[in-house]
């Protein structure tokens, strides 16, 4: 995929197009060349995000900003929480007004009107939205604009596209105790610095699905997120995994432009596939490949969104099969958790094999756990699949001190065993990491696998024999083979 | 429940006219900015920099000025939010 930083020809004369390194990195700010959303080639390949509305979740959008203005989308906005039908950013009680601002011009701020930068789906429309705890009321507001959740009825059934940041807690906290950005449905968004280092702000998650760009590390007042500000100003200073996520809900408006019938879950399968690990690098997590070859990093996901790829895929791409859950197993026995050492169970599955339901093609993995201990925040939860995939589920988080509510029923979910096959054992290991010695119990553990039961790449047409694409077919096809291949020599060794 | 916050935005709207007289009439009544939104025929936000960002009372003063030039159709003062961001 290398491609000549000169050879991009986009000429834009927005004057802090040059700023948003995000968008073309060409060493700015000292970041690294060609370490970006690649959009130029989406761009170059037309899709700009014509006919895609993005609903900005926040605190309103400056509608009057004249970046923003010719792309809002007053007919899909709506305040719920005070009925206000264009939320504006007005007075806050503490004045953080301007995210929803930012987030729009990241999105679709038009392009080549010589006012702040561009969005990165900048032919798209932004619609401003209110807080999530009302969603249910959206749902019923203009269902034939509104992308609904649950996502499965949004959209006339192909599922709501829903992008969260995956959080700025750092090393004191995991976005796996966040319940929207370690749900299935969102497709949980971390942020690398234009270095491809990570952010000091970042959290150890398993849930993250892939990243984007942001701020994080450095004091150049340019390393920061170049994109619109309220009141007809611009900024270049938007920043945390909050400014990474409208990124990538702009890449994922190019590629509904590309293929509108796109569901929820081929969003999240075209991500796993056209991610790429470029040059994100972080010392602590080092990139692994699971059980199929898919490459993954425990911070960045599968890799920075690449929204060429993304838009070229998603063209020809034929919705994945339908997706099974099946309860893998469950261990319902309290069990003590050591003060030192770990608790290890294993639980051994056949996917619900045979049944209805089962599961052979992984997407993501949930580990319903509830546990209770003397400091919740000093528990340390591992689970590795039966292909060897090690996920940390839960890390430390010095600030929780809790001793009384724990984790009741939680699902901690990992994405890390995308497209495994899930028979065989899976590791639970337990443990606390803290400065006194804690007690805990564990009371439950099941294992819910979700995924789909035929292969899901058969029928992609691959372009690139070096894609994971390609990669994952080849594998699909090989253990297809090997199946049929034992089916029959039973068949004969039966009939003898 | 709480006590409204009133900003020192104001909507109005012209029974006609372009951006041109919205510029004139806010002059007029010591507003600082002017700006056209995209979604309202004839209606605009009108800022006043003189005036709080917010505060519990309306500005009587400012909105029945705007109420009573025969080109304005409505003049709203809008009101803040006490929003709580996660």
């Amino acid at each position: 995929g290398y491609r000549d930083i000169n050879e991009i020809d986009i000429n834009m004369n927005d004057p802090l197009f040059t700023k948003q390194w995000y968008l073309i990195n060409t060493g700015q700010a000292d970041g690294t060349p060609g370490l970006d959303l690649n959009v130029a080639e989406a761009w170059e390949l037309g899709y700009t995000g014509k006919g895609v509305t993005i609903g900005i979740m926040d605190d309103g959008i400056d509608y009057l900003h004249p970046d923003l203005a010719s792309n809002y989308n007053a007919q899909a906005s709506y305040d719920f929480s005070s009925n206000d039908p264009y939320p504006y950013p007005r007075y806050t009680d503490d004045w953080f007004n301007s995210h929803g601002t930012r987030c729009a011009g990241e999105v679709s701020a038009a392009a080549n009107n010589n006012i702040c930068g561009v969005g990165v789906a900048y032919n798209s429309k932004v619609a401003g939205r209110t807080y999530i705890k009302i969603l249910c009321l959206i749902c019923l507001y203009r269902l034939n604009l509104t992308r609904c959740i649950p996502p499965f009825q949004g959209r006339g059934g192909k599922g709501s596209i829903y992008v969260w940041a995956s959080g700025d807690g750092g090393s004191y906290d995991d976005c796996n105790c966040d319940g929207y950005a370690s749900s299935m449905w969102t497709i949980s968004i971390n942020s690398a610095i234009n270095d491809g280092r990570t952010a000091l702000y970042d959290e150890s998650c398993s849930s993250t699905l892939a990243s984007t760009f942001s701020n994080g590390r450095k004091r150049n007042p340019e390393a920061g997120v170049a994109t619109t500000d309220l009141y007809g100003n611009c900024t270049l200073r938007h920043s945390g995994t909050s400014a990474a996520a409208p990124e990538a809900a702009g890449v994922f408006a190019l590629a509904l432009e590309a293929n509108a019938d796109l569901t929820w879950r081929d969003m999240q399968h075209l991500t796993v596939l056209t991610s790429k690990r470029n040059q994100l690098h972080d010392e602590v997590h080092q990139w692994r490949r699971n059980g199929v070859g898919l490459e993954f990093n425990h911070l960045f996901g599968y890799g920075v969104l690449d929204a060429g790829a993304m838009v070229t895929m998603a063209k020809d791409w034929k919705t994945v099969p339908e997706r099974f859950h099946c309860v893998g197993g469950s261990i319902q026995e309290a069990q003590k958790i050591p003060s030192t050492g770990k608790l290890v169970l294993t639980l051994t599955t056949d996917a619900c094999e045979g049944k209805e339901n089962f599961v052979r093609y992984l997407e993501h993995v949930q580990a319903v756990i509830t546990v209770n201990s003397t400091r919740r925040g000093d528990l340390n939860i591992n689970m590795t699949s039966p292909m060897g995939t090690k996920s940390i589920l839960l890390s430390r988080r010095p600030r929780d001190d809790d001793s009384k509510v724990g984790f009741d029923k939680w699902p901690f979910m990992t994405t890390h065993s995308w497209g495994e096959d899930p028979r065989g054992t899976w590791v639970l290991e337990v443990g606390f990491v803290g400065i006194l010695p804690q007690k805990g119990v564990l009371k439950e553990w099941t294992l819910m696998l979700h995924g789909t039961q035929s292969a899901p790449y058969i029928d992609q047409i691959v372009k690139d024999y070096q894609s994971k694409l390609a990669m994952s077919k080849k594998e699909e096809l090989e253990e297809e083979l090997d199946e049929a291949v034992e089916r029959s020599l039973k068949s004969i060794l039966s009939k003898n | 429940s709480d006590p409204a916050v009133y900003t020192n935005h104001f909507l109005v709207e012209f029974h006609h006219g372009g951006e041109a007289e919205a510029a004139q009439v806010a002059a007029a009544y010591g507003f600082h900015g002017v700006r056209k939104l995209p979604f309202v025929e004839d209606g605009y936000h009108f800022f006043h920099n003189g005036l709080a960002k917010g505060r519990r009372r309306r500005s009587l003063q400012h909105q029945l000025r705007l109420e009573k030039d025969p080109r304005v159709k409505k003049a709203v003062q809008q009101i803040g939010f006490g929003r709580k961001k996660r």
